[in-house]
């Protein structure tokens, strides 16, 4: 069974049209294994992205470096996973 | 197991099995307005069950609504579960209800992907896509909602079969989505094509390969914005309303560009909650109220496409 310990869904909230190029570029990106889900399109909407952990500080100093605001959403996808696991097993008993 | 309809528990996610189970308590508590139909099987030869809602003759205008395309957007496939029983016992309590199904018949298909929302349920909870093997690569899977025959491999769809926006080696290569074209082609008389998925809270109008206004696009715009404040009268959950490619993103391949094209005039998907707080993991005690809030716009869509059959 995929965990995603350590996995965090950050919030993008790009500022211009060049930062969204710049996001777009990301999301070319094959090694950061992104799961991107809202995509970016245009500055008045935000961009959701599942980041491994493995690519997290990498992706967080892109986002820095290019002067990209952005906030975590979720911090930890495995801990809210085992949230929702045990609760179907108690639904199911 | 579930034994009857009564006692399921639509606040709770549940595995494939036990929603197929569920249908079948459905179709046998209700008799004389469900049955179960097969429009086919998935990739890894699970069946593919729609719900038929009907009250009268095979040869009525109907309405088409399918959910969870998307396997990990598990909010989806809750909500129809709890919708399809919804129907089920409102039909002759509620007047609207009852009015559109002495007129339309409506067609439910709760898992649209079954093969990866078992996947879900089995390996990976974050997966969307088919589970069909992909020649020559090591990547598993289509975006069923990129395979369809409406600007197939057009902009906002991906090449690599890596991707999870991966549209597939041709227009509806995936078996999951040329079932749903062959049904409602067999079927014929669909006047409505409304496909749920979850996350945002958009109500969309096609198309997504184009972002020029459709020709209805006034028309839909008006019934899609009606449906939106209906749903939103409940808990004040806010949604934008507008053509996929201007309120989301430019995609190519969509089931309701197919539709709308095919001729289904009044065509929408919805995207339910969250706004971004727990992704495809909303918690179960928000099955119910967003299932209840959907429901309203629903009710919307389908009582004006009552009163206006074309």
């Amino acid at each position: 069974q995929k965990r995603f310990i350590g996995d965090q869904v950050l919030r993008i909230e790009p500022g211009s049209n060049e930062q969204i190029s710049v996001l777009q570029s990301l999301q070319e990106e094959d090694d950061f294994q992104l799961d991107f889900w809202l995509h970016p399109t245009n500055p008045d909407l935000p961009v959701d992205v599942r980041v491994p952990i493995a690519s997290l500080q990498a992706v967080k100093d892109f986002l820095e470096s290019n002067g990209i605001r952005y906030s975590v959403m979720i911090s930890d996808v495995q801990e809210m996973l085992e949230q929702e696991q045990k609760e179907m097993e108690a639904n199911r008993r | 197991m579930e034994r009857s309809s009564k006692s399921f528990n639509f606040a709770a996610y549940h595995t494939l099995e036990t929603i197929y189970d569920w249908m079948d308590t459905l179709a046998a508590d209700y008799p004389h307005l469900v049955s179960k139909v097969q429009i086919g099987f998935s990739y890894e030869q699970r069946p593919m069950y729609a719900l038929k809602f009907s009250t009268g003759s095979s040869s009525r205008p109907a309405i088409w609504i399918d959910a969870g395309i998307h396997s990990r957007e598990w909010v989806t496939q809750a909500t129809a579960v709890w919708t399809a029983n919804k129907i089920a016992t409102d039909y002759g309590q509620d007047r609207s209800l009852t009015s559109i199904l002495d007129m339309l018949d409506i067609y439910l298909l709760v898992v649209a992907n079954p093969d990866g929302y078992a996947y879900t349920h089995s390996n990976n909870r974050m997966w969307r896509k088919t589970r069909s093997k992909n020649p020559g690569s090591v990547c598993v899977g289509v975006d069923p909602n990129r395979n369809w025959d409406a600007g197939f491999g057009g902009p906002g769809a991906s090449t690599n079969p890596c991707s999870d926006s991966y549209h597939g080696p041709s227009a509806q290569s995936e078996v999951e989505v040329k079932n749903v074209v062959n049904f409602i082609k067999q079927t014929g008389n669909f006047k409505g094509f409304i496909s749920i998925h979850s996350y945002s809270q958009l109500l969309m109008y096609p198309h997504g390969y184009s972002c020029n206004n459709i020709p209805d696009y006034q028309e839909l715009d008006a019934v899609g914005k009606s449906a939106a404040k209906a749903l939103g009268s409940l808990y004040g959950t806010s949604y934008k309303v507008g053509s996929i490619c201007k309120i989301i993103y430019q995609a190519s391949g969509g089931s309701i560009d197919w539709s709308y094209n095919y001729g289904i005039k009044y065509s929408f998907a919805f995207e339910l909650r969250d706004t971004g707080r727990y992704g495809f993991l909303l918690p179960a005690n928000q099955i119910i109220p967003t299932a209840s809030e959907t429901w309203l716009a629903l009710l919307n869509i389908m009582e004006y496409v009552r009163d206006h059959t074309y």
